[in-house]
């Protein structure tokens, strides 16, 4: 009978990850998922930019077919009424829960998250979502600020807390209901951090010293890059911080302590994230779900940490559009654990030694793309293969422009040798 | 058994950076950057986009990127332009 799907998607998370062989951040979450996953390394998003991105891989098509470039449309109305990847699902006699930011909030998901087709209840959206871009920064002054960078005391936020914690708290809340009515579920968890303001609890700076931080390897605007190319970062300079800065448009650069500092705050962000990820899979281990749960890992597109000049998204550049893609599906990534073992146990950052969890035990290089998450989703949880689409999709409510990459996972290396000593056993 | 590809697309308003390029609206797209990814080579083309119709003009490029993955993996070195690749780029059109 169908495995369960855990799809968790996270706003912006470009693969600074220990299991994508990053020597600065702490994931061991993370990494502890891909030591049970076939982990692919050259992942890339159809659009770097969040709506057109999520509703083509929710979706399976390519944004030539949802018509959506921008953040103004919804493609059942605007292009094609395509089904969903948890629509398919649901119609497979899956319960469909959505928490969080899957689909993008707004027109393009018709104010509904595509609410009922995709989803069984009504989508859950923390009740602090509302508060992401209001002033809750503390500045050196003591005032509150709508900063880029921010780093808050989590009691003093409004509610006195955030919202990708209250999102953990209720997929887990959702995960016990599933379990308790014994019920064949497809689970979507959206995080929206590393998503600007960076706006994470501040003690996870402190795994970031900046004196550790340096600028990105190529931080100015290559000579050769066609004009067309470059992004402008123009989300991030709205920003109190960085408006203060008076930086020139549309090249800057940014001072380079500033931009070590987003840096920084990125990576603390990514921490903080990988926190979420821990408690959420540590909860599937406690619920005895973690033999009967395919887990998929992935993110909306990547982000520009001053490379070529640039920050943010916006761009066709691999740093913009490569996504880190993980499957742990039981018994195929991993060997069945017996029920009372524990797969996924939480690793708190702030303890845990970076190293000593192995990198993905199998890695694919093929490049693989976010429209193929449908098919291939549908084949691992034995499901009929949603068919190809012809060359012209508009009236084919069911249909995928992205193949399957469940081929590539017996092409994929078991990583036996250890090419990284530090991070292996 | 082919090779995979994997495509990416952009959108812009104009050719030089304004204050809506990162997010222009449908109705002030003007070019569509298309990119081609392969294990070997990331092939980007900026060509003419009609917002009205959807459609991308391929004869129409206002400028392109060809970045060799072995030797700039960090895409700083665009040689789209340059001769030596001339034989490359016909190989891939």
């Amino acid at each position: 009978d169908g495995m369960n799907i855990l799809f968790i998607v996270v706003d912006d998370l470009r693969p600074v990850l220990g299991c994508y062989g990053d020597k600065l951040v702490k994931s061991p979450n993370i990494d502890q998922l891909a030591s049970q996953s076939v982990v692919f390394s050259n992942a890339y998003a159809q659009q770097a930019v969040c709506a057109p991105s999520r509703v083509s891989f929710l979706t399976g098509r390519r944004p030539d077919t949802t018509r959506l470039y921008d953040f103004y449309s919804y493609w059942r109305v605007h292009a094609g009424n395509y089904s969903t990847m948890p629509q398919y699902f649901k119609e497979n006699g899956y319960v469909t829960l959505s928490v969080g930011k899957v689909f993008h909030p707004g027109v393009s998901s018709n104010y509904s998250d595509d609410y009922p087709y995709s989803w069984s209840i009504p989508p859950f959206h923390p009740s602090t979502e509302k508060y992401e871009n209001d002033k809750t920064c503390r500045g050196k002054d003591g005032k509150l600020y709508a900063n880029l960078l921010c780093p808050v005391n989590v009691t003093e936020m409004p509610s006195g807390t955030l919202p990708d914690i209250q999102s953990t708290e209720e997929a887990i809340r959702l995960l016990n209901v599933m379990k308790s009515k014994k019920q064949k579920f497809f689970l979507a968890v959206g995080y929206h951090k590393p998503h600007i303001p960076l706006r994470y609890p501040q003690e996870f700076l402190k795994l970031y010293p900046l004196e550790n931080i340096t600028l990105a390897p190529d931080p100015w605007v290559p000579e050769k890059l066609p004009s067309v190319a470059y992004n402008p970062w123009t989300d991030i300079r709205q920003r109190d911080d960085v408006e203060a800065l008076n930086v020139s448009f549309p090249y800057g650069p940014l001072p380079d302590d500033f931009q070590r500092q987003i840096r920084q705050n990125y990576y603390a962000a990514v921490s903080y994230l990988d926190m979420q990820v821990g408690l959420l899979l540590n909860a599937l281990d406690d619920i005895g779900l973690s033999n009967s749960t395919i887990v998929v890992f992935t993110a909306d597109h990547g982000w520009s940490l001053g490379e070529h000049g640039e920050w943010a998204k916006y761009s066709n550049f691999d740093v913009a559009t490569r996504v880190p893609l993980m499957f742990y599906v039981p018994g195929v990534t991993t060997s069945s654990v017996g029920q009372r073992e524990r797969v996924f146990p939480y690793l708190d950052p702030f303890s845990h030694i970076s190293g000593l969890v192995p990198q993905g035990k199998w890695r694919s290089k093929k490049v693989v793309e976010l429209v193929s998450l449908f098919s291939t989703l549908a084949e691992l949880a034995g499901l009929q293969l949603p068919p190809t689409c012809p060359e012209t999709s508009f009236h084919v409510a069911l249909c995928t422009e992205g193949a399957s990459i469940v081929r590539y996972f017996n092409a994929s290396e078991e990583k036996d040798e250890c090419d990284e000593p530090y991070r292996c056993f | 058994d082919e090779e995979p590809v994997a495509f990416s697309q952009y959108p812009r308003p104009a050719d030089t950076p304004q204050w809506n390029s990162d997010k222009p609206k449908l109705k002030d797209i003007r070019i569509m950057g298309y990119s081609m990814r392969t294990s070997d080579y990331r092939y980007t083309v900026w060509v003419q986009f009609n917002p009205n119709n959807f459609s991308a003009n391929f004869e129409d490029i206002h400028a392109g990127e060809l970045y060799m993955v072995e030797t700039d993996p960090n895409q700083d070195c665009n040689v789209y332009n340059s001769t030596s690749h001339g034989h490359f780029l016909k190989k891939i059109l």
